[in-house]
């Protein structure tokens, strides 16, 4: 399982549609302080079904929509979309490829998509379940997050070997 | 379950000591149950001594060794449990240009079997990277992304 | 008492809005009292809009735009009780190699008044040394310091 | 007032006799992870009073006593001195250099001096009240203490105008 592009729209500072296509290997993303690589990390945390408002530096959900800039007016919606190259069958779908969409609108309407089809966070969290991306996951480390794990106390640290097991 | 977490514990702990001492080049590392004989509700105490040096209070490390032990860990979870990709943010934000170079090299024996996406700001870790996107934010406060094109790159530095 | 508070803090304003301009090249920032009737227990609310950007919780703030802000803020207490030495380990840790520039730069307007030491892995900061200490430990675990003789490592670069 | 330079000798890593001379203008400390640089910079706030070990990365205050290594045994005391240029008579007493010393023993026995004459820590303390390098004092940014300010809450930041006013 690979994945193979993503798309995002009024996801925090990316007011405009985005796409990037992800290559095997080591891809590196750089560039000036608050340019905006952090919330593409954030974007796929998201669209992955993340619930938490806090692990996106967020106060509440809606923080996420691009709120303007200067030149713009803020938006009303963020979209991201998820593409999974799925030819080895990793994930259980029957498809070779495999599209998470998720769209938060300000008034706090909120949808997933599975290849296009409407579906709840549920269906989202049940096909990550056992892929090793789901939340808990470990696939995912945020910025600052690296040291988490020794200030975690002991009894926390459990979840490393029960994720694993 | 008692048993199969005591039987990842013990795996882990040997993933661990393997990774810790391929990314410190010696050392040594361990994982401690707080409480062995209640698996269920024990906690895990995290052991690591870099090369020439003793086991001590993990408070006293370095700012580099908290960050490249606490790497060598998450590299042994993924030994464990293979996932299909890896993203970090700035996970070598402490590290020493040497230290950095060891990091990007470990994730270079890796990256056959797992997607590496990686923000970072250290050229020891850009050199290695297959693929390269630069984001940029004009005074408009709107990001953009481009994918930088590294085989042209290579090519004009002849 | 409450009067030297509202004083202090209104000169504390005043500096981390001069400090931060010019630290980003641009942007706004303020303090904000969050009970300015009971000046005897308010706390202190932090608020940053880096250039082109607008004001929004500090939360959303990227993690080198948190570093400069804190150095800004910092910059500007030093203003108002100037120190006769400043020690900084590793501050610039978060910051592109474009704002460990304009932090050493901006350091570099501090040091006729101010002796800084700065513990720093980034060669954007050792440029503007003046003086420069070499830290090592060989595998015995026993930490030594060398000072490094800058004129004579400048000549051989020739 | 300037820094003149230190001496330490048993503290943390530094278990040889290490003197270091202050210069004006801008110093920089560079070397590997775990050489040693941060031990130097709380070695500094250890001799000038330092009574929490949290703030030494250690759990008791013996810890920083040099604790063995592969080839050498441990040490039996931790000794720091501090030498000022107080030629400008910044600090009250009426000497052009002043000289700071902190030992510790490991079974806890502790001694301050003060130009060579053994003190108490209080002689310390009124030495560096209101020179704004005493405790609580914003002079030394410990590693990764640059964004303690945005992580303390806005009562706790009440300490940055009371210190300042
Ligand atoms: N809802 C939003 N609308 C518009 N802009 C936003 C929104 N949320 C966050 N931002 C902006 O995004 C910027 C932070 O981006 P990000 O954290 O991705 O930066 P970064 O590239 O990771 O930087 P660093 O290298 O410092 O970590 C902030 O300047 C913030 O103002
Ligand atoms: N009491 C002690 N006796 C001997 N060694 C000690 C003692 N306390 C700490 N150390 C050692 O000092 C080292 C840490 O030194 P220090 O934190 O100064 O490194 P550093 O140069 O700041 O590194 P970094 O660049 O990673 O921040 C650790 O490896 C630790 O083992
Ligand atoms: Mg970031
Ligand atoms: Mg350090």
């Amino acid at each position: 399982m690979k994945l193979k592009s993503m798309q995002l729209v009024g996801f925090k500072s990316f007011a405009e549609k985005t796409t990037i296509d992800f290559q095997n290997g080591l891809t590196a993303i750089v560039g000036p302080n608050g340019s905006g690589k952090s919330n593409v990390i954030e974007a796929i945390r998201w669209v992955l079904g993340e619930q938490s408002a806090k692990h996106l530096r967020s106060t509440k959900m809606a923080d996420v929509i691009f709120s303007g800039s200067k030149n713009r007016r803020a938006l009303n919606r963020a979209e991201v979309i998820l593409t999974f190259d799925n030819s080895d069958h990793y994930l259980k779908p029957d498809y070779t490829e495999i599209t998470v969409t998720r769209k938060l609108f300000r008034n706090g309407d909120s949808y997933y998509y599975l290849n296009q089809r409407e579906c709840r966070l549920k269906d989202i969290n049940d096909l990550l379940m056992d892929s090793g991306i789901g939340q808990g996951s470990f696939s995912i480390i945020s910025q600052g997050n690296v040291e988490a794990i020794f200030n975690s106390k002991p009894q926390d640290r459990r979840n490393i070997v029960e994720t694993t097991a | 379950v008692k048993d199969r977490f005591k039987k990842t514990f013990d795996q882990l702990q040997r993933a661990f000591k393997a990774t810790f001492k391929e990314i410190f080049g010696g050392g040594d590392a361990k994982l401690k149950l707080t409480d062995p004989h209640h698996l269920l509700t024990t906690g895990i105490e995290i052991m690591a001594q870099p090369p020439g040096k003793r086991f001590r209070s993990m408070t006293l490390l370095s700012g580099g060794e908290r960050s490249l032990t606490a790497i060598a860990l998450l590299f042994a979870v993924l030994k464990l449990q293979p996932v299909p990709f890896v993203i970090l943010d700035e996970a070598e934000s402490a590290l020493d240009p040497a230290n950095v170079d060891r990091f990007a090299r470990y994730i270079q024996k890796l990256k056959a079997q797992t997607q590496f996406i990686v923000i970072t700001h250290r050229k020891e870790t850009m050199v290695y990277a297959d693929n390269l996107y630069g984001v940029t934010m004009q005074d408009s406060g709107i990001s953009k992304v481009l994918a930088v094109d590294l085989k042209k790159a290579q090519t004009t530095k002849g």
